[in-house]
């Protein structure tokens, strides 16, 4: 399904450049639930920017289903990032001037659903992360982990194929964390959807089927459990 | 050193009412190691900003060296914000406009000590917590952990009595975490501080002397190790 060749980021600063990634390989297979370690600062979020098609690479190639994302025009990338790619982001990237549903509802909207159908979906899915009390709040009225749980309801709106969440569970107690886990392996093993996980909880270590180690930006070792 | 007596915190939204902290009874002592937990949303950060004189309660008394910081004026509050606590935010609130370095200086800038010193101590702070390479980085450039490391560095600054510390170890991996939470018990058992932490961590609740658990914005039960 997906597939990253010899992939580099690089930052220019100025006179300064930092490589995140150097030279990255990976494959993903359709279907699969693949976890991502590494040290803080190591390269996860870079990397799960370029698979989410938020970023192109400085060097290599990434393909999805096939097709190099580089030669892909930006309405092609939209169109992908919109229906494929549900992405829950390490520091939750809600809107601030809309509501908890609208923030939810958003993804539907781009994908021109009906505006009643969109938001039965997102009432659903915002009970399913137990907020149905503070749909109408706005994000700044939230606790970091109400505001997780948005943004995981969030990218589950259009039924994406493929979910990447980077760290989803970083400021959730262990049993709503728990309970966040157990749906997405639900998503994996009931509806087929490859889920990317960057972690740092060894629990979703446990249920995954690859587990990735990054390091200074290179892929270390890739365990198969 | 810090009393709660019947602490309450009320948000108002128009014709609704929801109470964040409903009753809240709490001691904890100079130079005590506390650890607080419970479920997303049960009311740990709002808690945490009443302790850190960020925020007034609705009803009841909170006494700091006893003095009801609820009867001090601004001045006051701000004094004991810039001298006596240092506080890690759940969400870091770095300045995006200041470089890492300069925001990490901030909290001695306020209380006006030289540039050289305020400098000096910044930085060895950062080399601390491993980002001696990102000090002239601006924040929108480093990677979660990174932020999570700059606060931590921050919260340090002016050498605080009291440390609050709002989930510290949400966004790094455990080796990371674990090198923070040692650094962190040793400002306790060497120099006295008081440290009281937010976390879902349980590695880090073996550390404290006194674990306050919270639900639905009251204090379950208080457990002494
Ligand atoms: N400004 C506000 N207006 C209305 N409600 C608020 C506001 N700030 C917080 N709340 C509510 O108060 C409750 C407690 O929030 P708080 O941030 O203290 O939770 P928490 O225990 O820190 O949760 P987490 O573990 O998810 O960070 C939440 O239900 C939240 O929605
Ligand atoms: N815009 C940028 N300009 C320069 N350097 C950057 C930029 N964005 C990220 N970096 C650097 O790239 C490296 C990797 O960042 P990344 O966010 O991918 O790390 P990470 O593995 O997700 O870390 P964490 O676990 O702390 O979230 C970091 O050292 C960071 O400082
Ligand atoms: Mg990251
Ligand atoms: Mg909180």
């Amino acid at each position: 399904l997906l597939c990253l060749e010899n992939v580099w980021k690089i930052y220019q600063m100025g006179e300064i450049e930092f490589a995140a990634l150097k030279g990255v390989d990976l494959e993903i297979d359709k279907g699969e639930f693949v976890a991502i370690l590494g040290p803080s600062g190591s390269g996860k979020s870079t990397m799960m920017n370029l698979i989410g098609c938020l970023d192109l690479p400085s060097r290599g190639t990434i393909r999805l289903d096939a097709r190099d994302i580089s030669k892909l025009c930006e309405s092609d990338l939209a169109q992908i990032r919109g229906k494929k790619i549900g992405f829950i982001f390490q520091q939750f990237n809600l809107i601030p001037t809309l509501s908890v549903l609208e923030n939810v509802m958003l993804p539907l909207e781009f994908q021109e659903v009906d505006n009643d159908v969109a938001r039965q979906r997102a009432l659903g899915l915002l009970e399913l992360v137990g907020l149905k009390d503070r749909v109408y709040y706005n994000p700044s009225q939230l606790s970091g982990g109400q505001r997780q749980r948005v943004a995981i309801a969030r990218s589950l709106a259009v039924d994406p194929d493929i979910i990447l969440a980077d760290e989803p569970t970083g400021n959730l107690d262990s049993k709503t964390g728990a309970y966040i886990l157990d749906f997405l392996n639900g998503l994996h093993t009931n509806e087929g959807k490859t889920i990317i996980v960057v972690t740092h909880d060894l629990n979703i270590v446990k249920y995954a089927e690859k587990v990735v180690y990054i390091k200074d930006g290179e892929i270390e070792k890739v365990e198969y459990t």
